[in-house]
C-alpha cells in the first residue's frame, strides 16, 4: 500500500500567463514525482498540486523565487487518508 | 435484510459493497429499477449499470455516469445515493414520475472499477484504468482522454506514465468500449452526464477544441439553470462553460465524443470540495454533495424530457 506520510498539497494562485507558463514547466519535470489535482488553466483558477515530501523544500524555494503566490491545502496527506479510513472502519462497525 | 438496506449512504465503501447496494435497489424497486451488465473491466470485473425504466421498447434515455477516475470517491458515492433517490422519487415526485413514464434512464456508478479497487488496496491517488502499457513499466490510461474525439490532441498525454495518457488508441481501454457500444447499440441516449471532482464546475463540450458547440446558447442556458438549482440548496457556486473556455483543452474526453456523436444535452459536473480537502472530501460531506448535484441533473433531465429531440 503507497502511503503518503509527509506528503503536502499546495494551493497555488497565479496572477497571470508566465505564471501559468512556471507552473506547466514544473508539470515536465517528472523526477518531482508531482500530482496535480488542478491542472494549470487560467490565472482566475487556483493550481492544485500533491508533492512528495522528498520535493516539497525544492518545489517551495521554486516558487518563491518565481514570486508564486501559495498556500497549504493539506499539511500532511497522510492523516488525511487515515482519518478516511477510520470513518469507513466506523461505519462498517455500526 | 436484502428488503431493508442498511447501506449508510454517509460514508465511503468498496467495490464489493456498492455492487451489493445496486443488488439491493433492483430487488426493492424491481418494478422500475433492474441491473445490467454492459461489459467487463480490464482486470474482469463487472461494468453494472442501473436501468430505470417503467416499459415501454427503445425509449428516448439519460445516461449519468461516475467515477471514472477513480480517486475521486465522491462521485461514485452521489451516484449510489442518487439511484436510491430516483427509484424512491418515482410516484411521489410528480418530475420524475413524468420523466420515467417517458424516458429511461440508464446510471453507471462505477465507470472504472479496477481503478476504484486499487485506491482501496494499493494506492488511495490513483486515477487512471489499471491496463498494462506494452514496453513501459507504467500502467493505465486516463479514460477521460480515451474517448474518439480530437484523441491525441492538446491537453492529453502520450507518455504512459503520466496522468493524463490518452492511451494507444481511441476506445484502447475496455472501460471505455463498454459504454461506447453500449450507448451506439441503445441508438436512443439523448443525454449524456458525467460525473467528476473537484472544483464545482459545469461544463459542456467543446475540450478538444475551442469553438463553441451549435448548441452553445441552450446548453449554457440549461447548465445556469442547473446551477442555479444546486446552488439553492446550500450554496454552493458552480461555474458554467464550456470545458475549453472553463478550464483547458483537454482532447479525448466523454462528453465531446457524445456530442459529436449526436447526444445534444451532454455534461460534464465537477462536484465541490469544501476548498480545503480537494477530491478527499470528508464522508460528512457525501449526502449533501449528493443532494445538491441531484437537483443540477433533475433540471437538466426535465429540459430534456420536455425538449425530445
Amino acid at each position: 500500500l503507497e502511503t503518503f506520510v509527509g506528503h503536502q498539497v499546495l494551493r497555488i494562485k497565479t496572477r497571470n500567463e508566465e505564471q501559468l507558463k512556471q507552473l506547466r514547466f514544473l508539470e515536465t519535470l517528472e523526477h518531482l514525482q508531482l500530482d496535480f489535482w488542478l491542472n494549470p488553466s487560467a490565472p482566475a483558477l487556483p493550481v492544485d498540486v500533491r508533492i512528495p515530501a522528498s520535493s516539497l523544500q525544492a518545489v517551495k524555494v521554486f516558487l518563491e523565487s518565481q514570486a508564486i503566490e501559495y498556500s497549504i491545502l493539506i499539511e500532511d496527506l497522510q492523516v488525511v487518508l487515515d482519518r478516511e479510513q477510520q470513518d469507513m472502519v466506523a461505519s462498517q462497525q455500526v | 435484510e436484502r428488503s431493508r438496506s442498511t447501506f449508510n449512504y454517509g460514508t465511503y465503501h468498496s467495490l464489493d459493497a456498492i455492487y451489493q447496494e445496486l443488488d439491493n435497489l433492483a430487488a426493492e424497486y424491481s418494478d422500475i429499477v433492474s441491473k445490467l451488465q454492459i461489459g467487463e473491466s480490464y482486470e474482469g470485473r463487472p461494468l453494472y449499470v442501473l436501468r430505470f425504466s417503467t416499459g415501454g421498447e427503445n425509449r428516448p434515455a439519460i445516461w449519468l455516469d461516475a467515477g471514472i477516475h477513480s480517486r475521486e470517491w465522491v462521485t461514485q458515492a452521489s451516484a449510489v445515493w442518487i439511484a436510491r433517490q430516483i427509484a424512491s422519487d418515482y410516484g411521489s415526485d410528480p418530475s420524475v414520475t413524468s420523466l420515467l413514464n417517458k424516458m429511461d434512464i440508464f446510471l453507471l456508478p462505477v465507470s472504472n472499477p479496477d481503478g476504484y479497487v486499487y485506491t482501496h488496496t494499493m494506492n488511495r491517488m490513483w486515477r487512471k484504468t489499471r491496463s498494462k502499457n506494452p514496453g513501459s513499466l507504467c500502467v493505465g490510461v486516463d479514460p477521460n482522454r480515451n474517448w474518439d474525439a480530437g484523441f491525441g490532441g492538446p491537453g492529453a498525454s502520450s507518455s504512459p506514465c503520466s496522468d493524463s495518457y490518452h492511451g494507444p488508441s481511441a476506445n484502447s481501454e475496455v472501460e471505455v468500449k463498454s459504454v461506447v457500444d453500449f450507448i451506439k447499440n441503445h441508438g436512443n441516449v439523448l443525454a449524456f452526464l458525467t460525473l467528476h471532482s473537484y472544483s464545482q464546475l459545469l461544463m459542456y463540450p467543446y475540450g478538444y477544441k475551442c469553438t463553441p458547440p451549435a448548441d452553445d446558447a441552450e446548453l449554457n442556458a440549461l447548465g445556469n439553470a442547473a446551477a442555479s438549482a444546486i446552488q439553492s440548496l446550500y450554496g454552493t457556486t458552480y461555474q458554467v462553460g464550456s470545458i475549453c473556455s472553463t478550464i483547458y483543452q483537454a482532447s479525448g474526453g466523454s462528453i465531446d465524443w457524445s456530442y459529436d456523436y449526436g447526444i445534444k444535452y451532454s455534461f460534464a459536473f465537477e462536484l465541490r470540495d469544501t476548498g480545503r480537502y480537494g477530491f478527499l472530501l470528508p464522508a460528512a460531506q457525501i449526502i449533501p454533495t449528493a443532494k445538491e448535484t441531484w437537483l443540477g441533473l433533475k433540471k437538466i433531465m426535465e429540459h430534456v424530457r420536455d425538449n425530445l429531440y
